[in-house]
């Protein structure tokens, strides 16, 4: 059955593996010889959420925050980055029909990341607090099944945490555009893995032949706030060989939410 | 006058900004902060349909009217806010993240934040040296009237100062760093609860950071002197 536009959220049945103890490629993973859950060293999955977590979730590690177990975790300065570098591991099911695209999107993941689809590589680059997005139109499966890894690195620059401890460790991890708390603060334990990971929603967004990204909504204000004036701003980008000819709209009610009230 | 639709030709394969016209609101119901007023929310829903396929995209945003200036004050140093023209309290509160494994669920989002909101804070600021608060941070943010001081990923101790003191430049890729910084914003501009950006924590940005970012934030004359520009849209007939 083809895809209906719209968004759906990729944050269930997820697999993960330490990447030493995965021999297989990103294009075996996501060909051949897809994982399963009960084959080691596949586990399941955070989603979004970090390398700990989901070691966390497999009771591998014992928790962090409770008591001082943070101790008797391996911090990424002497396991090296190698030891939180993980493949994820997903599958879905996405079918077209005609004139229809999808987009693959990472909300955010920390550091940098390599990704594969049905064998196809795409390199995710650096950055916490940035967005993903990639067109996978042309390399669905044309069952409709798909098969998904990501291999995540580590920031570049996970630093030392001192002995002594101190405000973001040896501060290294300024180096890099990304969260410094992980390397210790005076209110915060070091994190181990200095929260490597997919830390952000996963999603496809399926659209027609015409998509429309980031739009922008800025309200002016005249008289004493007796006017007001709603300008809004659409990047639109034509996926098609041919002039789209669209109709535009829009339209602002004033629905509240589920169910929340305001009194 | 709150639905509006516009015919467009968009060449193939091409990528453009379009801007819509503006939707005009006789005294609409403002967004005030936690214990100004109601958290009035409007929703937005914006869809493109093409000709001899039907609806091909659609958005949907909570949107609330409100205009947030602040300033500091040159007596006392401090920074001032108004929100729709009226000074506001700020009853504020430091806050990094809602977990340091990163498991940042709408439902912790919402509790967090409504605690807040209990506690009668007004204002949350998102230090620099944790993460650039996510869309479901500030939705629950908008639904219950916190305005949030948004840091970049800058603080004191790693950027410039710090024992040992640290690097001031900041990390080493400064185009990165803009990069995501202008990537955050696209991403949280429209919630009504988004009240201030600034550079980092105890620290200033190195100075191609600051200058860009100050240069890409600055706020449009047009929007600066609205309230005040009387004469400058038609009359309401």
């Amino acid at each position: 059955m083809a895809a209906v536009i719209g968004k759906k959220v990729l944050d269930e049945e997820w697999l993960a593996a330490r990447s030493t103890e995965v021999d297989l490629s990103g294009i075996e993973l996501t060909t051949t010889h897809p994982p399963t859950s009960d084959q080691a060293p596949w586990m399941e999955a955070v989603v979004p959420g970090t390398v700990l977590a989901t070691l966390l979730k497999n009771k591998l590690v014992p928790d962090p925050f409770y008591g001082l177990e943070n101790e008797s975790i391996l911090d990424i300065a002497d396991s090296g980055r190698e030891y939180y570098t993980f493949w994820f591991f997903t599958t879905f099911e996405c079918k077209l029909s005609t004139d229809q695209h999808v987009d693959l999107n990472f909300h955010a993941i920390n550091y940098s990341a390599e990704v594969y689809l049905n064998g196809h590589k795409k390199v995710l680059p650096k950055g916490m607090f940035r967005r993903h997005s990639i067109d996978i139109t042309d390399i669905l499966n044309s069952d409709g099944e798909n098969l998904l890894a990501v291999l995540v690195y580590p920031p570049d620059h996970p630093g030392r945490i001192p002995p002594e401890g101190g405000q973001g460790g040896d501060h290294e991890i300024g180096k890099d555009v990304a969260a410094q708390y992980v390397e210790g603060w005076d209110w915060m334990a070091p994190i181990r893995d200095r929260n490597t990971g997919i830390w952000d929603e996963v999603s496809l967004s399926v659209t027609g032949p015409v998509k429309m990204v980031d739009p922008h909504l800025v309200s002016s204000f005249f008289d004493d706030y007796k006017r007001a004036y709603l300008h809004t701003t659409v990047e639109l980008v034509n996926q098609s060989n041919s002039v789209a000819e669209c109709s535009l709209n829009i339209q602002v009610g004033a629905e509240q939410e589920g169910d929340i009230f305001l009194v | 006058e709150h639905l509006q639709t516009q015919h467009l030709y968009i060449p193939a394969g091409s990528h453009v900004q379009h801007t819509l016209p503006e939707l005009f609101f006789y005294k609409p119901d403002l967004w005030w902060p936690n214990g100004m007023g109601k958290q009035y929310l409007y929703n937005v829903e914006i869809t493109v349909d093409v000709k001899d396929y039907g609806e091909s995209d659609s958005w949907s945003q909570h949107f609330g009217f409100r205009k947030i200036e602040s300033y500091i004050d040159s007596s006392t140093g401090g920074r001032l806010f108004k929100v729709n023209g009226q000074p506001i309290f700020i009853r504020g509160g430091n806050w990094i993240l809602s977990d340091g494994l990163l498991r940042l669920s709408k439902k912790r989002y919402e509790t967090d934040i409504k605690f807040h909101a209990d506690m009668n804070f007004n204002m949350m600021r998102c230090w620099g040296g944790g993460i650039a608060e996510r869309p479901e941070f500030y939705h629950y943010c908008d639904i219950y009237g916190l305005l949030v001081w948004q840091e970049f990923w800058i603080t004191g101790d790693c950027d410039g100062r710090g024992v040992p003191v640290s690097n001031p430049d900041g990390p080493l890729d400064h185009d990165l760093f803009l990069l995501c910084a202008r990537d955050t914003v696209k991403l949280l501009r429209n919630h009504p609860s988004l009240a201030l950006w600034v550079g980092g924590n105890e620290q200033v940005p190195p100075d191609d950071i600051n200058t860009a970012l100050k240069k890409d934030l600055e706020l449009h004359p047009y929007y600066e002197t609205s309230t005040n520009c009387k004469h400058s849209k038609e009359e309401i007939s």
